[in-house]
């Protein structure tokens, strides 16, 4: 199903999208 | 609480410009702070877009954010 597998890459891209962002305000305050 | 206070932080740094939304292009100039590629951001983008107008609004940007958060802390 390309649907589940597309939704299954945007988590996983949203969450590497987060966590930089995450890590780039606690990098530099 | 803080999640959504994390989420409008996060707005602010992608809407540079403070319009109110995120643009695709707000979205590709971050592509010099994070270490995503363009291609990354871009999929970011419409991952976020519920309505795939374009436009990232302040809404669907923490809507996007809870559902990773949530699923980063379990509960």
């Amino acid at each position: 199903d390309p649907n589940m597998k597309a939704g299954a890459t945007s988590e996983g891209v949203l969450a590497n999208f987060f966590n930089s962002l995450l890590s780039k305000k606690t990098g530099s305050p | 609480e803080v999640m959504w206070k994390k989420a409008q932080e996060f707005f602010q740094t992608c809407d540079s410009e403070g319009k109110g939304f995120i643009a695709r292009t707000d979205m590709q100039r971050l592509h010099k702070e994070l270490p995503l590629s363009l291609e990354e951001l871009e999929d970011v983008f419409d991952a976020l877009d519920a309505d795939a107008n374009g436009f990232l609004t302040p809404e669907e940007f923490a809507s996007g954010f809870s559902h990773f958060f949530f699923s980063q802390n379990g509960h």
